[in-house]
């Protein structure tokens, strides 16, 4: 009903701009140390995974790339029934890494890894 | 501050190829042989991985390597009196374990340094292939110019693949010490040199990235 839409409007114009509780892209930067796998990995000290968090607004921006099941989930949550959960939050794009490690034979391995760094997020 | 995660956060049976791939790989689990490489093999690995990635780890534009695995074998070394004279003769053999299948052999090349200060003249060194039963061995050039004082010889062509599937190569790292003799000792033993195999990786990670749905227009 673009009634009521209308009439939601100033809330759709607010979102526009974005809560900051909105899902975004957060940084985590994080050294092998910590995950317990420097003994074996030389190679970066450190790196950013980042990660996702926040709630997927009412009406999913373009720039979400949501795909249309997530806007209608997120309509059925809103007017029908909300025990239906929001779209979640998730990682859209990634990027690899590279690794150096040891192997166990004391060689040397240069690896790269798909999919180890988020780039952007979406609702799904 | 994080608080210090658990000695071994890695779950007894990592169900992640990455997580798998990386507790194959790590020390103490059954299999660890020798302790990590370190020496020249480490610089030079260190310095590949400098011009491949950046301080976090990306992969630089271009690709430089051409391919998204690098390995490095080192030489398991035979007979323990090399010098004879001002020649420095060092049979080579180094071994392949059966690469996971995952991983498709693109080229191999064996690394070395071609010329060594000494501080009474120099070392020059060359590579010969050892070649099966009586046949004279095949000296080795290398393709480009050395890099940072290392050549790197292409040896593509003479991997043998054994039945047991256990790949192998055999060398003969040779050297002579050109200028004045110095002391009574032999000079320096020249570092071994070590086998690379450029391989392209078809899982490269953790799982092969799903093809994005076609998003339709709303």
């Amino acid at each position: 009903d673009t009634g009521t839409l209308a009439y939601d409007l100033p809330n759709y114009l607010r979102e526009q701009g974005g809560d900051k509780n909105d899902c975004s892209l957060h940084p985590f930067s994080v050294s092998f140390a910590q995950l317990g796998w420097d003994h074996w990995i030389i190679a970066p000290h450190r790196y950013n995974p980042r990660y996702c968090k926040g709630v997927c607004p009412h009406l999913l921006r373009y720039d979400y790339h949501a795909p249309n099941h997530a806007v209608v989930q997120s309509f059925v949550h809103q007017l029908v029934d909300a025990s239906v959960p929001r779209p979640s939050c998730v990682p859209y794009r990634y990027s690899p890494i590279s690794v150096l490690m040891i192997e166990r034979n004391g060689g040397i391995l240069y690896k790269e890894y798909e999919n180890m760094i988020a780039e952007s997020c979406t609702c799904r | 501050n994080q608080s210090p995660l658990p000695a071994s956060p890695l779950p007894a049976v990592p169900t992640l190829p990455l997580l798998q791939a990386l507790q194959m790989r790590a020390p103490g689990s059954p299999g660890w042989r020798v302790g990590p490489a370190s020496g020249q093999p480490l610089r030079y690995m260190l310095n590949l991985y400098r011009r491949a990635a950046d301080r976090e780890g990306r992969p630089r534009r271009g690709r430089s390597l051409g391919t998204n695995t690098v390995r490095l074998v080192q030489a398991s070394s035979h007979g323990d009196q090399p010098w004879a004279g001002r020649w420095y003769v060092q049979p080579l053999t180094y071994l392949l374990e059966s690469q996971p299948e995952a991983e498709h052999l693109l080229r191999a090349t064996v690394v070395y340094l071609p010329s060594l200060s000494l501080a009474h003249g120099r070392l020059l060194c060359a590579l010969e292939l050892v070649a099966a039963g009586e046949a004279p061995g095949v000296l080795l050039s290398p393709a480009a110019r050395p890099r940072h004082g290392w050549a790197e010889v292409d040896v593509t062509p003479y991997l043998v693949l054994g039945n047991s599937s256990m790949g192998s190569l055999a060398l003969r790292h040779v050297c002579v010490h050109a200028g004045r003799a110095g002391g009574r000792d032999a000079p320096a033993t020249p570092s071994h040199p070590f086998l690379l195999l450029y391989l392209n990786d078809t899982q490269a990670g953790l799982a092969p990235p799903a093809a994005e749905p076609h998003r339709h227009r709303r």
